[in-house]
Order: structure tokens, then sequence, then C-alpha cells
């Protein structure tokens, strides 16, 4: 299955759930290939040391922008059954690179994903903050979305223009099977505007919600600058529970 | 003096900086005009309500993209001394639709604001999460740059790509005499982590880190869902002081 993690508001979660689902479907024996597709490269950040600075050759823009084989930009982390396909900042200029494009811009994920796609249970897509051409490319190549939002009032806002942007790529006929996996709470606080912000997306989304919400917790932000994920840095802690709980959840659905 | 608020990490408080600074300075006797970059519109959701729908035509991507006067785009708030330029979420395909264009892509806003500068003591421009064309527009129109950043290693790591980005503006002479006015810790907690950041961006920025910090208060939050800055609906909440010192602080540079 092929899961893209989006929201076109900044800072909500994105990375931080790519990072520790794709983690926790690892841990419990499934596949895993984690697509780093945002020019800030935070996931890669994590996975990869500073010193060990990737090439833009072996980074997902020279498959995005120059045909050349996922196979070959495939990296193996220090988790078992994870491997990452690292991004570079070069990235940020796809959009203008690739406008004098003759081919469909859109497809150039899921064209590059196609020969890789069944040597994994699950592939995770991080996006960038943005509804540009690379998160058309992730929309255009996933089966399903998994949409974390924080608790405030421009996240919530932000929700009406990324439906219709979700909408757009299944009536153009980009991707018309489509689907939100679902929607994840994010930085939840024990405050009267959490409380809310969980009220209005349960009565937006109905049962698409997950029931499993993520709390703020410190040991996820601390776990991304020790370099790796929730369940090898804090195994007990809230973040790690939550995310865990997550993962199950995904795995019913 | 043009100054763009800019960090191409999302979430890290920019909007809310632009907002409550261009009150700030507002409140101050200052003319300011307060320009909404972002296909996202959180700040023109903020002073224009939902009903009142803004189109297409009224807004900078008519300016942006069509060369549209920028006069007739200005809206007033509800704030004495502060106007707004509204955004839409059209622009966020600012980079593919400019990519034909024949002209100088990156200068087209410098061009659009040439002629009202002059009825303004501050234009203040909120930028997107991302380092694309829309961004290279504000950084090439303004004078001063002001850099909001949370307490977070992808925070933190984001800045190097940054500083590259504003190197490129000015080398290329797209904007020579850009300088960084200052800056912002924000969303700072009383937290070992946070505490780490403040001293890591002293030690990288040294003076032009601003001495005031802007602490993580809700009220800053609560400010937005009520469509109004700081000022007007918490003025002796610990937001309101931080921004208000934050005013005093970017008079005296
Ligand atoms: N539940 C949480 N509790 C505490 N910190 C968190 C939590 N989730 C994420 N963070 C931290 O908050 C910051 C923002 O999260 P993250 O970078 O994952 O968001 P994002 O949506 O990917 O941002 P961007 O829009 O820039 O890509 C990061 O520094 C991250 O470590
Ligand atoms: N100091 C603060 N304390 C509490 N909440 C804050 C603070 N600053 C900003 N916020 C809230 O945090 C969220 C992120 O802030 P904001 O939207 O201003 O960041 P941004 O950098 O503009 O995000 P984006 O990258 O999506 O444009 C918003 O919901 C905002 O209301
Ligand atoms: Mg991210
Ligand atoms: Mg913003």
């Amino acid at each position: 299955m092929i899961i893209s993690i989006t929201n076109q508001k900044g800072g909500v979660g994105k990375s931080t759930t790519a990072i520790n689902l794709s983690a926790g479907l690892a841990i419990e024996g499934y596949k895993v290939l984690l697509i780093d597709l945002d020019p800030q490269a935070n996931v890669t950040k994590v996975f990869i040391n500073a010193e060990d600075e990737i090439p833009l050759q072996r980074s997902i823009y020279n498959a995005l922008l120059n045909f050349y084989p996922l196979e070959n930009i495939i990296q193996e982390t220090q988790t078992k059954n994870l491997c990452l396909v690292p991004s570079h900042i070069r990235l940020s200029g796809t959009d203008l690179e690739l406008s004098q494009a003759m081919d469909n811009r859109s497809e150039r994920l899921k064209r590059a994903l196609e020969p890789i796609v069944q040597q994994y249970d699950y592939i995770i897509i991080d996006t960038p903050p943005s509804l540009g051409l690379l998160t058309i490319n992730a929309l255009t190549a996933s089966e399903k979305l998994i949409i974390p939002v924080s608790t405030g009032f421009f996240a919530l806002t932000g929700l009406v223009q990324l439906r219709e942007t979700i909408q757009m790529v299944k009536q153009t006929q980009l991707n018309p099977s489509l689907n939100i996996l679902g929607v994840v709470c994010t930085f939840l606080e024990r405050t009267n505007v959490s409380k809310d912000v969980e009220k209005q997306l349960r009565d937006y989304f109905g049962h698409q919600v997950f029931n499993t919400t993520i709390p703020k917790n410190i040991s996820l932000e601390e776990a991304h600058s020790n370099h790796t994920h929730i369940f090898a840095y804090a195994p007990k802690s809230q973040g790690a529970q939550a995310y865990k709980a997550l993962v199950k959840e995904v795995l019913e659905r």
C-alpha cells in the first residue's frame, strides 16, 4: 500500500508521523520504504548523519527529474525492514525545472515507483507544506492519504483547500481511486482549544478521524535530534504509545 | 522599509509574527501595509471574514500574474493605519503559471510595489513555507528579513538552506542589499530543548538574534480564531507583551 502523509499547513507533524509510522510498521515485520519528497529533507536528516551528506544523484531529485531508477537510490537504515529514499534541497526548484517537460509531470513519481512497488508492504511518502507539483506527484502515486492536523485555527481552515485539491486529483483522472485513510490529531494538549478542534474534526471528517490522537510529547522532538525514531529513543514515552496505537489502527483499516 | 517574514520550515510562527508586528507598528502610528504572499492565506483569513471571500481579481494573484495595479487590491482593516493585500489559493500554482513568462519572474512583486511604496512606513510580507518563486519574489522585493525560528531540530537544520538562498539572492544581483534585520525565537517554553536552541541560535547568528523572544502563549492562537491581532484580543497577555517588545526592537534597528 502506498500512503502519502500530507497537509499544506506547515508544522503539523507530517514528517514526525512519516518517520514513526514507517518505523512502527517495520518493527511489526512489514517491509517499508520511506520516501522523503520534501526539499527540507527533514526525514533524511533523521536517518542520515549530516557528514554523510547525500549527493544530488543519489536523491529522489534524480529519479523525478532524470528518470534515474529508484532502485539505485534506495538506502538501508539502521531499522530492520525500513529503507529510505533521501531528499535534496535542489528539489525546491522542481516546479520550475519540470515546467518545460512534455510528459505528464504529475505522474513522474508514480512511474518511478512502478518497478519496485511489489518489493514493499508499505510505501510511506512525506510531503512538503505546499500544494505544488511535488505534493500533486505524491497524491497521484498514492492509494491512500493520512492527514495530520494540529490544533489551531489555521490548521482547520486549511483543510478546505486540501479537500479541494484531493477532489481535483480524483476528478481529473490523475488518480480516481485516491482515498483518505485517516485524519490524525497531533500536538494534542489538555487545553480547551485542543478539545474544540478535535470535536470540529470529528464533525467535519466523521469516522475518517483516527481514534488515536498524538499528544504533545517532547520525546518525539528529542528522538529527531538523536537521529532516530521514537521506538528506539523512548519506547515507553507517551509519543511511542500513541504512534504504536496509530500503527495498529492503520493495519486494521 | 520593506520587511519579509520568512523561513521555509513550516509552522514556526511566520504568519503570527507578520500579523502582530504589523498591528503593533500600526498602533504606534506608523502606516503599515501587510502583504499575504502565502496561498494558504492565513493572514487574510484573520482580517477578512470567511463570508466576504476575496475573489481572485482582488488578490495578490492578479497583481503578480496579470500586472493588475496593487493600488486597486489594497484593503483597509479594522486596525487604524493597517492595510492588507489579500492572498488566494490559486497562488499555489504560481511557479508553474509564471514558468512561461519571458520577463524576470523574480521581480514581479518588486515592480508591483514600486508605485505605492512611498505611501507606507512599513511593508510587511508574510511568505509561504517553501523556497519557491513566491519566496524568491519576497526576498527580491525586500530590504530586510525577519526569520522566526521555533525550538526544534528541524527548525535549526533548515537555517543553513535559508542562508544559502539569501546568499543566492544577494549574489545573483536580484537584491544585493538584502540583509537580515533579525532572528526571533518563537514558541519558547521552559524546557531544556528550548534553552539549547536559543543558545545555538545566538552562537550561529550572534547579535542578529533579537533580545525579545516569543513565548508559547495560547492567546496568540485564540486571537486568530477571533479574527484579530493580539493587541485587540488580549493586550495584557504574555504574547502581547512579547510582540510589543519586538516592535520596539524593530524600530530601534
Ligand atoms: N506530538 C509532538 N509533540 C512534540 N513535538 C512534536 C510532535 N510532533 C512533531 N513535533 C515537533 O514539532 C516540529 C514540527 O513537526 P514536523 O516537522 O514533523 O511537522 P511537518 O508538518 O512535517 O512540518 P513541515 O510543514 O515544515 O514539513 C518538529 O520539530 C517536530 O520534532
Ligand atoms: N507563540 C505562540 N504560542 C502559541 N501558539 C502560537 C504561537 N505562535 C504561533 N502560534 C500558533 O501556531 C500555529 C503555527 O503558527 P503560524 O501559522 O503563524 O506559523 P507559520 O510559520 O506561519 O506556518 P506556515 O509555515 O504554515 O505558514 C498557528 O496555529 C498559530 O496560531
Ligand atoms: Mg515535514
Ligand atoms: Mg504562515
